[in-house]
């Protein structure tokens, strides 16, 4: 019941035998902490318990819903995008295109990426590469130039180096970068 | 066969469900015309299609495509409970016998799969079955249900919300690691999952805490069982992993709940589990403001919120046992033959096998030792707000002497927990903190001991010690505490024989 | 010591531990926003 008794724990040659020391001296943890969401040692203003995963990192790999309330003045709204008393559906290119121009950006970033395969992910390219935005076939994210920059062409006219916004899609914002952008990586 | 009309009746209602919203009103009809129709007039017939509603959602995981949606007849499952639960006429039967009978089969169903597949159980349908309940109940009664029209209806969902959790909750109990080891890390996911926990947590009058703390002793109790000092389980080095990330996930979000539990998820914390410890014990109520330990001139005695007595949810009274009245009587008067009574009957009838740092066993009642410890604590500061702060910070009142007979009369092993159980104590600034702050510094360097003296400050310095050396976080009150020592004039802890005798210890004070 | 049966039971039990996407909310029914079409092979084909 004396000091003897914390040596295994503190005495490094001893440590592996007697005592599992990640349970009794523990752990740093900092980046536990940080899997949680729990920032800096401190006790974060997030609730991290409404939208915990799993108890375990490596069972985390995905968002969960966390609980919502949907107001029933956001429900059945009549007439949006003058589609009558139907909700508005994007089944067809030709006809559709008109509703999709009245789309913000964002808007038409979050329908792109949210319905793969489909007629809307079809008409919100159109729609952004009117608005002058391109895809970029790899990074499989949306650019655009930088107004204040112009880009410079590299010698052979392969790509330009320049200044361009792109869309982020993890961190859901717009942010600047430098970039050297070939003209076959884009769409 | 009626099962295969229950089944029939089951497979159209998936399929509705696949073909609607939930909220459309094809919903409630089929709900209707089943009711109408007898499907689930009564008891037995509840039985029977809960039962194959279950056996077809459980087989029907088994034999997807792994890839493909492989839980939508229990999804489908969990909606018609839900339905079942908001739709029905109550009147003859009450929703929590019926909730309670359903789960009652589920459970006869799930014990019976485990225990016809043994190795090769699957826990992830019956997991997705109380996860989607979950997820469907809160849908539901967000904000109080006002997705229900029927007004009255409406005010008996609410008063029944409650009761959903604490059902489930009760269920959660029986379906514990040691009763079913092969559904073990599904049950530590749904105790915390995001639409239980947190619920639980929050229910109104502290409605869920109770069983909450339940939930957790049943699994601290599975780690304390299978740990072993040397050569922990791989699986069960997982399951402390994840205990512990759930206990900080609940000290960020409500560390009320561990600072007013402390004492009955310490009667079940395995000793070896330091860090863990601290991590309860560490927990403060939010908007506390926490002076730095560090600050040298710190003095606790100036720290104002150590007014403040903390809550304790779980009264340790009721633990006494035949000790009660021997305790409540000396420390209104004390006296030598109820200190006698008190110091005898503190052990066990038998040993017990324990995971301690440097023990192996156990032969005193730890928990009753916690108990009349923190009893003791929660009455000398009632009676410092009764009457004055003189009347406990004082080597002679009989909140300090009963502590400290206890020391005198007792064995090595005695001494050891009183001084933990103390220790346990020394959290956030608090009356609490205070106090037994205070009781330690006197203990230390008091004269009453004669020849024990040294044995009992070795205690006293291994005790502090063990809960700093480990990675944080480290309580407020055991930082200050060590400090107070480290500064102490009466005694230098440098000198002390035990700290010379184990250099690596005499390092680490000198460092300290 | 834990026994055999029940340390191979608690193996199982970690290998079938349920993850975030089986804790996630149910959703049976998919409103059809458009109709299916093909699009570049470069575009994302997971939401």
């Amino acid at each position: 019941y004396g000091l003897s008794a914390l040596l295994p724990l503190i005495r490094r040659e001893d440590q592996s035998p007697d005592y599992d020391s990640s349970m009794t001296l523990g752990i740093d943890l900092s980046p536990v902490l940080h899997s949680l969401g729990i920032p800096n040692n401190q006790p974060s203003r997030n609730r991290v318990l409404d939208t915990f995963q799993s108890p375990w990192v490596e069972t985390s790999r995905s968002e969960v819903e966390p609980k919502f309330f949907v107001p029933e003045s956001f429900k059945n709204i009549p007439n949006v995008l003058q589609s009558g008393e139907r909700p508005p559906a994007f089944n067809s290119v030709q006809q559709d295109h008109a509703k999709i121009s009245l789309f913000q950006d964002e808007t038409l970033f979050y329908l792109f990426y949210k319905h793969p395969g489909s007629v809307v992910q079809e008409l919100t390219y159109l729609e952004l590469r009117k608005r002058n935005w391109r895809y970029h076939k790899t990074l499989k994210v949306w650019l655009t130039k930088d107004p204040m920059m112009e880009p410079v062409v590299a010698p052979g006219g392969a790509s330009e180096r320049g200044s361009y916004v792109f869309f982020d899609p993890q961190r859901w914002e717009k942010c600047q970068r430098d970039f050297v952008l070939f003209y076959n990586a884009i769409m | 066969t009626n099962k295969e009309r229950m089944l029939l009746v089951f497979t159209e209602w998936v399929k509705l469900l696949q073909r609607v919203p939930s909220d459309d009103v094809k919903v409630a009809v089929f709900i209707s015309q089943m009711i109408e129709k007898g499907v689930l007039s009564e008891t037995n017939n509840v039985i029977e299609f809960t039962k194959a509603a279950l056996e077809l959602s459980v087989g029907s995981f088994k034999e997807s495509d792994p890839t493909s949606e492989v839980f939508t007849a229990t999804d489908a499952f969990s909606k018609l409970i839900v339905n079942l639960l908001v739709l029905q006429d109550f009147s003859e039967v009450d929703r929590s016998s019926y909730f309670k009978l359903i789960f009652s089969v589920i459970t006869f169903v799930f014990s019976e799969d485990q225990g016809k597949t043994e190795n090769t159980f699957n826990e992830r349908p019956y997991f997705r079955l109380f996860s989607s309940l979950l997820c469907d109940w809160e849908d539901i009664s967000s904000h109080n249900f006002v997705k229900v029209e029927d007004q009255r209806c409406r005010a008996q969902l609410v008063e029944f919300n409650k009761e959903f959790y604490r059902v489930i909750a009760s269920f959660l109990h029986a379906y514990q690691p040691i009763a079913f080891p092969g559904f073990s890390f599904a049950w530590i996911t749904l105790i915390s999952h995001r639409m239980f926990l947190p619920k639980m947590l929050k229910l109104p009058e502290k409605a869920g805490w109770s069983q909450l703390v339940l939930l957790f002793t049943d699994l601290l109790k599975f780690m304390a069982q299978y740990t072993k000092k040397q050569d922990v389980p791989d699986a069960v080095s997982v399951v402390y992993k994840g205990a512990l990330r759930v206990f900080l996930a609940v000290a960020n979000d409500a560390p009320e709940f561990l600072v007013e539990n402390h004492y009955e998820l310490l009667n079940n914390l395995p000793h070896v589990y330091m860090q863990l410890r601290n991590v309860v014990l560490s927990a403060f109520p939010k908007h506390v403001s926490i002076p730095n330990p560090y600050n040298p001139k710190l003095s606790i005695d100036t720290v104002k919120i150590c007014d403040q007595p903390p809550n304790v949810f779980y009264d340790p009274v009721h633990d006494l046992k035949t000790l009660k009245k021997p305790v409540d009587n000396y420390l209104r008067i004390p006296s030598a033959s109820l200190s006698r009574t008190i110091s005898s009957n503190v052990f066990r009838s038998e040993y017990e096998k324990d995971n301690g740092i440097g023990f192996d066993t156990v032969s005193v009642d730890v928990k009753l030792i916690n108990a009349i410890v923190l009893h003791v604590g929660i009455e000398a500061a009632l009676e410092k707000q009764r009457t004055t702060a003189n009347a406990v910070f004082n080597v002679k009142s009989s909140y300090y002497t009963l502590l400290a007979d206890l020391l005198n009369d007792g064995t090595t092993e005695v001494r050891f927990h009183v001084v933990q159980a103390i220790a346990n104590q020394l959290r956030y600034p608090n009356a609490h903190t205070q106090w037994f702050n205070y009781v330690l510094k006197n203990f230390f360097n008091s004269e009453e001991w004669g020849e024990n003296k040294t044995e009992i400050q070795e205690i006293i310095v291994r005790t502090l010690l063990e809960r700093i050396v480990t990675n944080k976080p480290h309580c407020w009150g055991i930082i200050v505490t060590f400090t107070d020592l480290l500064k102490s004039t009466e005694c230098s802890l440098m000198d002390l024989p035990f700290v010379k005798d184990v250099p690596e210890v005499e390092l680490i004070i000198k460092h300290l | 010591t834990m026994p055999a049966e029940m340390a191979s039971q608690l193996e199982s039990s970690l290998l079938n531990c349920p993850d975030s996407l089986d804790a996630d909310t149910p959703h049976l029914y998919h409103n059809v926003l458009s109709l299916p079409h093909p699009t570049s092979i470069f575009f994302p084909n997971e939401p």
